[in-house]
């Protein structure tokens, strides 16, 4: 899995 | 960042500090499920381990600071400070039945199977059902002091309003995230009987009680 999840919501 | 996502942060941030303003000025917890709490400080603490990880701006990082520090002071003021004031009788939501579902389902169902992911996926779908011990306990007492239901009500119209914000990045920015989503629905309409409830007694003057 190259793409690492950001989650850039609270 | 959009509006809807802005006024639904600050209608959590000021339902945290209702809920520990009205603790603190009466210097009573009752009323309040320490049980919902902790899964709040439980929810705040395994989504924002990315503080660790990514930076995503000084707004970003302050709110989840104050938020992850709210939850374990109220958690401190039930539990320690007021504690002879907490009402542990009628606290009796077993959270175990929401625990183990909802740890089981984040490994079934997240984006990436890594631990961190893991564990925001954890918090978004515990959060969406996190109130249920408080929603509870107002149902077996039958009433909610008028402070609470104004803290029940920025609690909801929080998710209600990323649901806005989820729907205006789908248009604008071809965003979405499909767990949070459902998981928001699941935990937006979880309020709707409460709403009604508020709108139609505590906006009207009314304290709120249920019908024995």
């Amino acid at each position: 899995h190259a793409l690492k999840m950001t989650h850039d919501e609270l | 960042m959009n509006i809807f996502r802005l006024t639904g942060d600050l209608s959590h941030l000021a339902a945290i500090i209702i809920l520990l303003l009205k603790i603190w000025k009466s210097r009573s917890c009752a009323g309040i499920s320490g049980k919902s709490q902790i899964l709040f400080a439980l929810v705040f603490t395994t989504r924002y381990l990315d503080l660790f990880t990514s930076f995503i701006s000084l707004y970003n990082t302050c709110m989840k600071l104050i938020y992850i520090g709210c939850a374990y002071a109220t958690v401190y003021l039930i539990y320690a400070k007021f504690r002879a004031t907490y009402d542990g009788n009628h606290d009796s939501f077993r959270v175990e039945f929401l625990v183990v579902p909802v740890g089981g389902l984040s490994v079934l169902i997240n984006h990436d199977f890594s631990p961190l992911e893991i564990l925001w996926t954890f918090s978004i779908y515990l959060e969406s059902v996190a109130i249920l011990p408080q929603l509870f306990m107002i149902s077996k007492t039958g009433e909610a002091e008028t402070i609470t239901t104004h803290y029940l009500f920025c609690l909801g119209l929080y998710r209600a309003l990323y649901l806005f914000n989820w729907i205006w990045r789908f248009y604008f920015e071809g965003f979405f995230d499909m767990i949070a989503i459902v998981a928001g629905v699941v935990q937006t309409v979880l309020y709707c009987d409460f709403f009604y409830l508020y709108v139609t007694k505590v906006l009207k003057g009314k304290k709120l009680s249920l019908p024995a």
